[in-house]
């Protein structure tokens, strides 16, 4: 799975997801990079999400909605909606990552897998990272 | 508040360094450069969210390092099978599409469901059908193989177990 999430210069949050999976899945199975709310989810005013991972687990929890609701109805930050959301994911046995804009422009890559592809650019330069402990 | 920002992820997983060369790493490295690269340059000029997260996605889309578009994990059937999702946060507006094989970049699909039709997904035949009337590029299936991951699948269907490392996000 690869994914983006956005802040533009208007304050306009965007995500997108896009494909995913595993190798020799089903044909026919579906995860949820394309499920709005489960892999996907912008709300301007709020946050915007990308996730990836063990999408049975992300469509079960519906983990970018989730995240944008403890953000908006229970006034969380956006590290505290992503790592319940995936604190909820690993309880039922999976794992994977999300990236998170809130409406301020703050940032979080969260994740409880070994590692995550990542990056970040904003005007003052880009950043990326791979490993757990980057 | 910064005057934008663009975030990026190529998957998660069982990555560690004792599994990562520093050439694949610097591959990867490189790789996550040019979308971030292609995303910001979108937004410095005044470019839209929207515009810039599926400007950031396609060169991952295009890159067989990623599990997303060309070199994509493989099916049982040994065929490619893609999905793409993409949300404007501006008015909620949504597209994706599931299960395409001959659409070159699935988020652009995704963002033609979100633009041109009045719904929010498509799948299958239906979703290739429409991508295609869009005036999408489309390709052979066969233009997603790559040999790693022809090999990986090989692998599964032999041993009939997958590892950590089969799931890519």
């Amino acid at each position: 799975t690869v994914g983006a999430v956005a802040i533009d210069k208007d304050g306009n949050l965007a995500a997108a997801t896009t494909t995913g999976g595993m190798t020799a899945k089903a044909a026919g199975r579906v995860g949820d990079s394309p499920l709005i709310g489960a892999a996907t989810y912008a709300e301007n005013g709020v946050c915007a999400v990308s996730a990836t991972g063990h999408g049975e687990y992300f469509i079960r929890v519906g983990v970018a909605k989730t995240i944008c609701d403890r953000v908006k109805l229970a006034g969380e930050t956006i590290e505290q909606a992503s790592e319940t959301a995936l604190g909820e994911v690993a309880e039922l046995g999976g794992d994977g990552g999300v990236i998170v804009i809130g409406a301020d422009g703050t940032f979080a890559f969260v994740f409880n897998s070994e590692g995550m592809y990542r990056g970040v650019v904003d005007p003052s330069g880009a950043r990326t990272a791979i490993y757990g402990d980057d | 508040m910064p005057e934008w920002r663009l975030v990026i992820h190529g998957g998660a997983g069982v990555i560690t360094r004792d599994g990562m060369s520093p050439e694949m790493e610097a591959a990867y490295t490189a790789a996550l450069e040019t979308a971030l690269e292609a995303g910001a340059d979108v937004l410095r000029s005044g470019g839209s969210a929207l515009d810039a997260v599926e400007a950031a996605v396609i060169p991952m889309e295009d890159d067989p390092l990623f599990n997303a578009g060309y070199g994509a994990v493989m099916t049982a059937s040994q065929e490619h099978e893609l999905d793409a999702s993409i949300m404007d946060g501006r008015e909620r507006n949504a597209g994706a599409v599931a299960g395409v094989k001959r659409v070159r970049n699935p988020v652009k699909a995704a963002r033609a469901v979100m633009e041109r039709s009045e719904h929010v997904m498509f799948s299958g035949d239906g979703a290739d059908t429409f991508a295609e009337g869009q005036g999408l590029d489309m390709v052979d299936n066969s233009y997603f193989y790559t040999e790693r991951r022809q090999n990986a699948l090989e692998r599964v269907l032999k041993n009939r177990q997958r590892t950590a490392e089969d799931r890519h996000g």
